[in-house]
């Protein structure tokens, strides 16, 4: 086989091809670095606030965003069980809505470091059957809604 | 050998292709130009799928030809180069009308159906590649499961089936490369030309020649991206040259073949490394035409 | 969910999900 890299075509072959027609390097005319800077994810999202405010400033956006949550255990202030309404047309048009259900819970990392934790909980439809299919499920509306949610309270805070 | 990677093809769904885990990136149709810009290159990647979140649903597959089809719009326009921070997503089918450019491409098809009909899909699309797509039972939602592209079938073929090795005739028999009408640049040429290839033909390559039709180098969709990275659209008067002083140091360099060399061959080369496509080229470095991934497929398909 | 820090004012979230027999992360990048 014939097949190899074309050795004009490597970038210190093409630099060193510039410099002999007068074009030197310059800020303006070096490499672009495109490095995938490493994405670093984590769970949920970060706070160092006061346990409660975390949990009221969280209600708080709840509610701007017009969502329902059930009444919290006694023994459990950190635990919210959320429904949202999510309208959006179906393939015919006409606006649907869904109720997505969601479950955020706050976990304490060490002193004063606290994690919100999202968690889908399905969807909540007037008498549709137990999930038939739990593994084709589109976790877009709950991504939406968890952007909703996260950018409120950043916007908030 | 071609009927049996045929056969192959119709016994496996694009689903089979996907690996135990992966990832796919949805892009909110909300976003800016220069936000998407940086997230796909922050991905190392140059498509993604749109989302729409108000109608809760796919909304296309962006590719580099969009982002070239703007860069055309804005070269056209000096006066609004700085549009790139406000233009969204959204706002691009309005953008490529204004052009005449074909719109951002929208076809779609299931996980589960065979992967014979995908490559279909694959070699008709624009930028060579479809998404797949299956529908919530529960809620009708759609989930965008993933993006097949003619590379990874072509490898997904590479590394099963062993009768590409059977694909010996010469490409230069087969009548494979597009040798006819092929859009070339020199070192000199305008960086704004090159664009206006890329998107007025819907290429996603230039090779650079010298004044004897020697093959220097090429100039990629992908690398207006970056350099749109680095310096916005500002620098379209740039010759190839310089734009190409611009190009990440991690480029891979170009890959030639010769018209002696087979597909069998080629489908060894794509088991091994990243290939995008291979420039053929004569005894003397010549060029002699290009062989695409999508001309491969095409003749596996069809041939 | 996973999030990531916010860049260039946009926010990424993703959540991981079980497809038939496979796992598929679905990233989903929107603005501020």
């Amino acid at each position: 086989s014939r097949i190899a890299i074309l050795p004009s075509s490597l970038p210190q072959y093409h630099l060193a091809y510039m410099q002999t027609h007068g074009v030197a390097m310059s800020k303006k005319l070096s490499p672009v670095s495109v490095k995938k800077s490493k994405i670093r994810w984590h769970f949920g999202i970060r706070s160092r606030s006061y346990p409660l405010d975390v949990v009221s400033e969280i209600y708080r956006a709840l509610k701007n965003l017009g969502a329902e949550w059930a009444r919290h255990r006694n023994d459990d202030l950190w635990t919210i069980n959320v429904r949202w309404r999510n309208e959006a047309p179906n393939d015919q048009g006409e606006m649907v809505a869904e109720l997505l259900k969601m479950r955020i819970q706050l976990y304490q990392l060490e002193q004063n470091n606290y994690l919100v934790d999202f968690k889908f909980d399905g969807f909540e439809n007037k008498g549709a059957a137990k999930r038939r299919h739990d593994d084709t499920f589109s976790a877009y509306p709950f991504l939406r809604f968890a952007t909703k949610l996260i950018l409120e309270l950043a916007v908030s805070s | 050998a071609l009927q049996s990677i045929r056969e192959f093809l119709q016994s496996k769904t694009s689903y089979d292709v996907l690996p135990v885990s992966f990832k796919i990136v949805m892009l909110d149709t909300k976003l800016t130009l220069k936000g998407t810009l940086l997230t796909l290159l922050q991905n190392g990647i140059i498509s993604a799928p749109l989302w729409d979140s108000n109608q809760s649903r796919f909304a296309g597959l962006l590719s580099s030809q969009d982002f070239m089809n703007v860069a055309q719009y804005l070269i056209d326009r000096p006066e609004k180069a700085e549009e790139i921070n406000t233009i969204t997503l959204d706002q691009l089918a309005e953008i490529e009308s204004t052009i005449g450019a074909r719109q951002i491409e929208t076809s779609r098809i299931h996980p589960f159906k065979s992967l014979y009909e995908t490559c279909q899909h694959i070699v008709e699309s624009k930028a060579h590649r479809v998404p797949l797509i299956d529908t919530d039972p529960e809620t009708g939602r759609e989930i965008v499961v993933s993006v097949l592209t003619q590379y990874r079938v072509l490898r997904f073929v590479a590394l099963n089936c062993k009768e590409t090795q059977d694909l010996k005739i010469p490409i230069k028999d087969l009548n494979l490369a597009t040798r006819e009408n092929l859009h070339t640049a020199t070192m000199d040429t305008q960086l704004a030309d090159v664009v206006g290839a890329f998107s007025k033909y819907g290429v996603s390559c230039v090779p650079i020649v010298d004044e004897n039709n020697k093959l220097l180098n090429v100039y990629e969709a992908y690398d207006v991206m970056t350099l749109i990275k680095g310096n916005g659209f500002s620098d379209f008067s740039l010759s190839i040259g310089k734009a190409l002083m611009r190009r990440p140091q991690d480029f891979e360099g170009v890959i030639t073949c010769s018209e002696h060399d087979s597909v069998a061959h080629i489908m060894e080369t794509i088991r091994r490394s990243r290939v995008l496509r291979l420039c053929m080229v004569d005894e003397e470095g010549k060029l002699l035409g290009l062989v695409t991934l999508v001309d491969i497929l095409n003749y596996i398909m069809f041939g | 969910l996973a999030t990531t820090s916010i860049r260039h004012n946009v926010l990424a979230v993703a959540s991981v999900s079980r497809y038939s027999s496979k796992y598929v992360t679905q990233i989903l990048y929107t603005p501020l």
